[in-house]
Order: C-alpha cells, then structure tokens, then sequence
C-alpha cells in the first residue's frame, strides 16, 4: 500500500 | 512603495481562481525583479509557486521588498469585480495595511478601485533546488485537464509514466481501470496540439489524482503544461504564462511503505 508522501521529506527550509 | 500594472488584467484573475482552492492564505512577495507567491497546502502535500515577473508588467515599481498577506478567497472576491479586459493597477504604501486594486476598462470610462486588508501571514518557504528531470513532458494543457478529470471518475491515484516516444498515465479503481497514452507528436501544423519528450531515463511514479485536478485549474493561463519528474521526487505542473511569468505546482508522490 501507497502512502502519501509530504514535500518537506524532499525539499528543506529555504 | 509597491505599484504594479498589467494590461492583460485577466492573468491575474485568472492565476488566483487556479490557486484559491489550494491555498487559502498566501503572502504575495515583491521586489525589484517582480511578484511572487510561494505557499503550501494545508496538508504539505503539494506547493504552489507563482512568479510574474517586473519586466511582465506594463508599468512595475518596487522600492522596497515588500511581503503581503492575502486570503486568497478574499482576493478573488474582489479580482472578480475587474472585467476580463481591464487592466489591473496594484499599489500598496510602504507598511501600509492594504493592497488597493485599480481596474480600468479598455476604453478607460469605467474606473474602479478596491482596497483589500493584507494580513499577517506565517509562511514556511521550502527551498526547491534547481534540479535536473529524468524526463519533461511538455502536452497540451487541455489534454492534461482532460486526461486527469476523466481517471479521476475511475481512481484516486494515476501513475504517470515516460518513456522516449510516449507519457502514458494509469488508475485503478473498485469499477475498474483506465489507462490514456499520449504519443510524442511535433506537430509543426498546429503547434498547440503538439506533445515533445525530453528524457534521460524512463520514470514511473505514482500521485493522488485530486490535487492534479487541482492544478488544472490554471489550464486558461496556458496552452501547454509541462510536467516534470524524476524518480522519488515530487511531480512539477508548471504552467508559462506568455511573456509575463510562470505558475507552477509541486507535488509529493505517493510512496511504498
């Protein structure tokens, strides 16, 4: 099963 | 202070209708070198990125960067006030507590202003490193409306995959499955129906269908959208408004667990 992955597991803190 | 006029003053309209349902607050940042947005929804999932830029505008001046919080429901209350062919004049004082909105119609008889409350907005901005795709999908942005609106009566996820001669995009769901291939068509005739691959390495991933529907809302800004992507990282939706700036949408991909 796919879970929905968040954007700030690929992008940081700018 | 900030002053800013864009002939073309349905862009803007146009811009915040794709993004209102996204976000619901935003803070519009201005400097020098333009206008811009970045902001994410509430559940961090995707990221919206706007960017319009000084030399897009018919008239720009920024004399001190300026961040402005908006709700963008309330922006859109009054952008839908403009008619499609008024220019819009944004101004806002240095420190001042508002954003006003000038419309004037083409023939200049009707001019109206409205004046919105900017808010104080907390925003966390992501730093989004200038990559290189595995592959960039460049299709016809009714095409791409069409195509995730017609899965999305079938499935909630679609897998996008990009092979050198084709994008093909896949759901399942409990009625069945669909499956739509858009070949690689450089069609010199009639360059809006045109589909252009560029790819280092074939890619398969898989995103929730609802937030593309999402972002298809910006398809009047832009007769193509392009897409890119690379293994284990987000999707990019970017949509090029001619002569003016960009919008694009970030959004994370479903992962195996």
């Amino acid at each position: 099963k796919a879970s929905q992955g968040r954007l700030e597991s690929f992008f940081g803190p700018s | 202070m900030f002053e800013a006029r864009l002939q073309q003053g349905a862009l803007l309209k146009k811009v915040v209708e794709a993004i209102k349902d996204l976000i619901e607050d935003a803070n519009f940042d201005c400097n020098n070198s333009g206008f811009s947005l970045q902001a994410m929804d509430s559940s961090h999932v995707s990221l919206v990125a706007l960017s319009l830029r000084a030399d897009g505008f018919e008239h720009y001046r920024c004399d001190r960067n300026v961040s402005m919080g908006m709700k963008l429901a309330n922006l859109s209350k009054i952008l839908k006030c403009a008619g499609n062919d008024d220019a819009i004049t944004m101004k806002s004082e240095d420190n001042g507590d508002t954003i006003t909105f000038m419309f004037e119609s083409q023939n200049q008889e009707r001019l109206s202003e409205f004046d919105l409350k900017l808010m104080d907005i907390d925003s966390e901005h992501l730093g989004i490193p200038e990559a290189e795709y595995d592959a960039t999908v460049k299709l016809p942005s009714s095409e791409f409306q069409r195509i995730v609106k017609d899965l999305a009566s079938i499935g909630d996820t679609v897998e996008i995959s990009v092979t050198k001669d084709a994008v093909k995009f896949g759901t399942n769901g409990d009625i069945g499955s669909a499956n739509v291939m858009c070949r690689q068509n450089k069609s010199v005739d009639k360059p809006e129906e045109s589909t252009e691959i560029d790819i280092t390495e074939p890619v398969a991933l898989t995103f929730a269908l609802r937030y593309l529907n999402s972002f298809a809302k910006a398809t009047p800004l832009s007769s193509h959208v392009v897409l890119k992507l690379s293994k284990d990282l987000p999707i990019v939706v970017e949509y090029h408004i001619e002569n003016v700036g960009r919008l694009s949408f970030f959004l994370a991909p479903k992962v195996e667990e």
